[in-house]
């Protein structure tokens, strides 16, 4: 008795450690979060509270790739017709989805969440602004817009992250003008010009197919293997260098006025990113080799335009797993 | 999942957008 009532301790003691060590966590960003409340209370602006590097390596360590495919592979087991209406109506109540949009509004037509969450939209649904240049390629929330300085782009207020580890060697154009040092001048091609971003975040409930955001053409793509953490506003609030961590496909090119990009950030749920035109790209796959990127050029000797988008056009879809 | 553009343009494109705000696929987002 006394040796299996030890056993059992010695087995229990690990999940103490592990129960304590995360409510004292837990307790932790609990307090931290009343001081800034506190703060914003007295009026004081106070910096976003990023990640120490050893929370951030703790929450690298998790395996959100492997989880993510897992999640994938169970979305893609097909429902019995019976049970799609309430498994699809819980999510459609959860996230809020508006299935009133939706190109098909039978949720029985939906054989698993997989292709429910690829669903397409009524072409009416969304008409496309034709008095402005740039539109919004996706559904989503503006986490962040605005000019880059210094080689540095914001995710959200205040958390930043480096531009040239978000899109990588500027390989992607031969005539590089040597006179420019910064890699952010490198970009702009034309004098006079300024670089811009814009960060839309896509929540769980929205329509996950994206568009061209202008008139442009697609020269490059880059893909970049990486980790899956989730994106949403709170983690891209409190992990600087997000972006740069996880898996993304970069597509560079141009438009009117020079040098142009549209990049797909994956999340934990959200693992896969398709390019319509480009079948060769598989993102979320088992092996890949820590801060590598494969490239990809769609500029031939028969064709030296690229892929050619119309602003509005159909250009790729995120998908679970 | 999460969408970055990143592009270049005039000194007086602006941005038709609010920080924290709702977008739809082919709505504004800026213009000169």
């Amino acid at each position: 008795l006394h040796a299996a009532s030890a056993a059992v301790a010695i087995r229990i003691r690990p999940l103490y450690l592990l129960l304590g060590t995360g409510g004292g966590y837990a307790g932790y960003r609990q307090y931290e979060g009343y001081k800034d409340r506190r703060l914003q209370e007295l009026g004081l602006d106070i910096t976003p509270r990023v990640a120490h590097t050893w929370e951030v390596a703790i929450y690298k360590s998790v395996p959100t790739r492997l989880l993510s495919r897992a999640w994938g592979r169970l979305n893609q087991v097909e429902l019995p017709t019976w049970l799609r209406k309430p498994v699809y109506s819980l999510y459609i109540w959860t996230f809020g989805v508006n299935m009133k949009e939706a190109a098909v509004e039978d949720l029985h037509q939906y054989r698993n969440l997989s292709e429910f969450f690829r669903r397409k939209l009524k072409p009416q649904a969304r008409p496309v602004c034709d008095s402005h240049c740039v539109i919004s390629p996706a559904d989503g929330k503006i986490l962040h817009f605005g000019r880059v300085k210094n080689c540095e782009v914001e995710q959200v207020k205040g958390v930043t992250y480096s531009l040239e580890s978000f899109l990588g060697p500027q390989t992607w154009t031969e005539n590089l003008p040597i006179s420019k040092t910064s890699f952010q001048d490198q970009l702009v091609t034309k004098e006079g010009n300024e670089l811009y971003h814009c960060v839309i975040y896509l929540a769980p409930g929205d329509y996950h197919c994206f568009h061209s955001p202008t008139d442009w053409k697609v020269f490059h793509r880059r893909h970049f293997p990486g980790s899956l953490m989730s994106v949403n506003p709170g983690v891209a609030r409190w992990i600087k260098e997000l972006f740069c961590y996880n898996e993304r496909v970069v597509l560079t090119g141009g438009w009117q006025h020079g040098f142009f990009s549209l990049t797909a950030v994956g999340a934990t749920n959200v693992g896969s990113i398709r390019i319509y035109f480009d079948r060769d790209l598989q993102t979320n796959s088992p092996r890949y080799s820590k801060g590598s990127h494969n490239d990809m050029s769609y500029v031939t000797n028969n064709n030296q335009d690229g892929i050619v988008m119309r602003k509005g056009e159909q250009l790729g879809e995120f998908n679970l797993g | 999942s999460t969408i970055v553009l990143i592009f270049e343009a005039p000194k007086d494109f602006t941005f038709n957008l609010k920080a924290g705000q709702k977008i739809h696929f082919g709505e504004a987002v800026g213009s000169l």
